[in-house]
């Protein structure tokens, strides 16, 4: 464990925890794509499944459960709670996931460390995550209303990412022989995927407005 | 190259 990784995996808890803040004290889930939270949900099942086989440390368990536990609180909020569920725009989030899925899967089945059910799985949530937050990112075009807390959320959600980035870096010079191939360039493609907004918020940070994207 | 047990980030 090294201090960017941590400082990666602390950003990323508390831009879910933002995210369910927002929920549970605005009672909305305007401008939040339930469809991301979806496929973020897809991405810790099929990714955590060494739950039951295998103990890397205390740390890295309760992370896991701690990220499926909120993964699952906020989608159960999205679609049960009675006052949440109708502040959803479920005609603007249409993100077909299936051709985010589907590419995913194959790509996991041709590009893999080994050929077994739990690897390609595993895999797949690598690929998938790159990914995952296009319905987000769309919902956010279309409705326009970037309010804060959302615009915090996806904002901590990539930088999570690309502090893991700067964790391989330091991994490959201090571990000899260290090789993650597959999880850098689809970490590469995830962080990449963020740089647009990262340029607007970081420009309405600094105009201190409110943030808005181009038409 | 990295089997599963090396999968030891989140």
């Amino acid at each position: 464990m090294n201090i960017f990784r941590l400082a990666g995996d602390m950003t990323h808890l508390l831009s879910i925890i933002v995210l369910l803040l927002k929920i549970q004290a605005t009672k909305s889930c305007a401008g939040v794509s339930l469809k991301t939270q979806e496929l973020y949900a897809v991405v810790f099942v099929t990714r955590y499944l060494d739950l039951f086989y295998s103990f890397i440390s205390l740390y890295n368990t309760v992370m896991k459960i701690i990220f499926l536990l909120t993964a699952f609180t906020i989608i159960w909020y999205m679609r049960k709670h009675k006052v949440v569920c109708q502040t959803y725009d479920k005609e603007q989030d249409t993100f077909r996931v299936l051709f985010l899925i589907v590419p995913c899967f194959v790509l996991a089945l041709l590009v893999n460390h080994e050929m077994s059910v739990t690897e390609v799985l595993w895999t797949f949530s690598i690929y998938l995550e790159a990914v995952a937050i296009l319905p987000q990112l769309v919902l956010l075009q279309r409705t326009k209303n970037v309010d804060n807390l959302t615009g915090n959320y996806i904002f901590m959600l990539g930088s999570y990412r690309a502090l893991y980035l700067v964790n391989w870096v330091y991994r490959y010079f201090t571990e000899l022989g260290y090789r993650q191939w597959i999880v850098w360039v689809s970490g590469t493609v995830q962080t990449c995927v963020y740089l647009d907004f990262f340029y607007y918020y970081v420009q309405a940070w600094r105009n201190n407005e409110r943030m808005k994207l181009p038409g | 190259t990295s089997t599963s047990e090396d999968h030891d980030e989140l």
